[in-house]
């Protein structure tokens, strides 16, 4: 699975998801990567999410809106949110895999709990990083 | 100006602890540096979040290494299924297709979901029906091939087992002992 989340110069924010689902997968098996709130997900008033893992909890989680919800309910930011959910929320149920996300002043966090993460980060603050977790 | 910044995720990894050499190593950090870059470029430009973060994945999905687009992993039947989905902050619009074969660039086909139909998911037959009526090209299966992605199908083919695309210690071992016995049980 590849995903990007973008805000752009006028604090408008977007993510995407791609994936070619899961090996020797069949009867038409669907993972999280395209379904609107749990592996992608994008709002003005939080934050833009993009997902990867196991896809059936991240359904389940319905993880993508849940890191949201915790922005625009209990006021988190968008790090402590995607956290949250990551590390506590989506482990609960059993969930493994990350996530990316940015919120409408450019900032980004890259929560994940299990290894082998392929990210990269780059800001107009000067932020610019890839890294293999 | 506001800040602004991209970030990218080539999945999880497929390549568990010990089978990542150096070189391979520089193969992932450049095409992931080149995904991150061609974004952050459009970002620069004054172009959108949506223009930026549909670059990045569309160069995420021409690159073998991660699965989407040309590295989407094997089904059961040796095929490819891809799903891909956008989401537009500031609008809210979403498109997204699901179980998609032959399209080079899933995302764009999602894009083109959310500013082209009336709709927010397509799937299957129909998805591809709506990619013919834009005019798509469709790649054949050879486009698709890998020979790393086969392999691992090959490792699993005829069993009940399937494999994320990562791959946590724990769940390497359950995979991999559950196609083992699988396997075996053929046997008695």
């Amino acid at each position: 699975t590849v995903g990007a989340v973008a805000c752009d110069q006028d604090g408008n924010i977007a993510a995407a998801t791609s994936t070619g689902g899961m090996t020797n997968k069949k009867w038409g098996r669907v993972g999280d990567s395209p379904m609107i709130g749990a592996g992608n997900y994008a709002n003005n008033k939080t934050c833009a999410i993009s997902c990867t893992g196991s896809g059936e909890f991240f359904i389940r989680g319905v993880v993508a809106y849940d890191v949201a919800c915790l922005m625009e309910h209990k006021g988190m930011s968008v790090k402590d949110a995607s956290s949250e959910v990551i590390h506590k929320r989506i482990l609960d149920i059993g969930g493994d895999g990350g996530l990316i996300a940015v919120d409408t002043n450019g900032n980004i966090a890259m929560p994940f709990n299990t290894e082998g993460m392929y990210r990269g980060q780059k800001s107009s603050n000067g932020i610019d990083d890839v890294s293999i977790y | 100006m506001k800040t602004f910044s991209i970030a990218i995720h080539g999945g999880a990894g497929t390549l568990v602890k010990g089978m990542m050499t150096p070189e391979l190593e520089a193969q992932y950090k450049l095409a992931l540096q080149n995904a991150l870059d061609a974004g952050y470029a459009l970002l620069e430009d004054g172009k959108t979040a949506v223009d930026a973060v549909e670059e990045a994945v569309s160069v995420l999905e021409d690159s073998p290494l991660f699965n989407a687009g040309k590295g989407a992993v094997f089904t059961a039947t040796e095929t490819h299924e891809m799903d891909a989905s956008i989401m537009d902050g500031k609008t809210l619009n979403a498109g997204a297709v699901s179980l998609i074969t032959g399209i080079k660039n899933p995302v764009k086909l999602s894009r083109d979901v959310m500013e082209k139909s009336e709709h927010v998911f397509l799937a299957g037959d129909g998805a591809m029906q709506f990619a013919k009526e834009l005019n798509y090209k469709l790649k054949d299966a050879s486009y698709f091939y890998d020979e790393f992605r086969h392999k691992q199908w090959l490792d699993i083919k005829d069993t009940d087992s399937f494999q994320l695309d990562h791959a946590s210690d724990k769940n390497e071992k359950s995979v991999a002992e559950r196609s083992r016995s699988q396997k075996d049980s053929k046997f008695g």
